[in-house]
């Protein structure tokens, strides 16, 4: 009801729009940096990438092989939407920013 | 090369933008 509350209340939104996507990713444990251990692990092997060109999905999935094909995918995109990795050459190659 | 730049761009501004 008051109304110089408005401000703090968009900042809010914008913090909480972050932590609902990373609690859509169902693991509970959060690291000091925001990303769940899933994230960590993807943003990780996106950044050991040596090739100029990045990584591919191919390889982030047969280098995490316990994990299902839809987490990664949900991985990449929270990584992508968040602007810690971006897409190379096309859409299934990935560099860290 | 022009495509991979525009999405590093984006990418930055994206993870500028959560920093703020």
């Amino acid at each position: 009801s008051k109304s110089h509350s408005q401000p703090s209340a968009s900042r809010a939104s914008i913090g909480n729009s972050g932590m609902n996507e990373t609690g859509n990713f169902g693991n509970n444990f959060i690291p000091a940096n925001g990303l769940t251990v899933t994230q960590n692990q993807v943003l990780n092997l996106i950044k050991a990438c040596p090739r100029p060109e990045g990584l591919n999905f191919q390889d982030l999935r047969s280098q995490l092989q316990h994990m299902p094909i839809a987490t990664i995918k949900q991985a990449v995109d929270f990584l992508s939407n968040e602007g810690h990795i971006y897409s190379t050459v096309d859409d299934d190659h990935f560099k860290s920013t | 090369l022009v495509r991979i730049q525009k999405n590093k761009a984006a990418a930055l501004l994206r993870l500028a933008a959560r920093n703020v």
